[in-house]
């Protein structure tokens, strides 16, 4: 999976 | 970025914007949790600890300066402003920091994805904001006569959470590897927790009476 995917929500 | 994500975003800056307004112009801030404000404050300054190092977009960088920039200036006028610290209700505003902030903590020391500093804080961050509200909604009961822009300010914040779920649904279906129970989990709790003040929110507004929540 991509790296820390959920970082780019706020 | 879908609809309901940008949504979400817009609602949750909205809702900032109608507090700031309100503590701005009318120099008050009777109704507002200061417990929530300071809780907010601290779940931003230790989920965008990233900001000067993970690069996302423009659009990323800048919401997360003005939701710092925001809660810690409506912290500043509750605590320091000169007039709008008068109209702040300590007595009421009972909610105990510690009673939220440590189980988060020790719930982000023990289920996080990975055991990193920054890592257990972004997770202490989901968390803390699950349940950063309560001192603002025990207020809301406790305050017989809830003004207007607070009540909307409270509004656009559950609004911005149930479209937060929306937006996960869809990047579910939509994405390959997006699933993040952590996040998922934390964020429904949220959500479910304005359940009760939207119920009365829409009677209120069908009825076209002043909102008030029983105690």
């Amino acid at each position: 999976p991509p790296e820390r995917l959920m970082h780019d929500e706020l | 970025m879908n609809i309901f994500r940008l949504a979400g975003d817009m609602t949750h800056l909205a809702s900032v914007l109608v507090l700031l307004l309100k503590i701005h112009t009318i120099k008050s801030c009777a109704g507002v949790s200061l417990k929530t404000q300071e809780l907010y404050a601290l779940v931003f300054a230790t989920r965008y600890l990233d900001i000067f190092f993970n690069f996302v977009s423009f659009y990323n960088t800048i919401m997360k300066l003005i939701f710092l920039g925001s809660s810690f200036s409506i912290v500043w006028y509750i605590r320091r402003h000169r007039i709008v610290r008068r109209s702040y209700d300590k007595d009421q505003d009972t909610f105990r920091h510690l009673f939220l902030l440590l189980p988060c903590l020790l719930l982000a020391l023990v289920i996080n994805e990975r055991f990193t500093f920054k890592e257990v804080l972004w997770t202490f961050s989901l968390y803390l904001e699950a349940v950063a509200i309560l001192p603002q909604l025990v207020l809301l009961q406790r305050t017989r006569n809830i003004d207007n822009l607070t009540g909307q300010y409270v509004f656009l914040l559950g609004a911005y959470r149930a479209l937060y779920i929306l937006n996960w649904i869809y990047r579910y279906f939509t994405e390959e590897h997006y699933v993040h129970w952590i996040t998922w989990i934390a964020g429904t709790i949220q959500t479910l927790l304005y359940g009760d003040f939207f119920y009365y929110y829409f009677q209120s507004w069908k009825n076209n009476v002043r909102l008030e929540l029983p105690a």
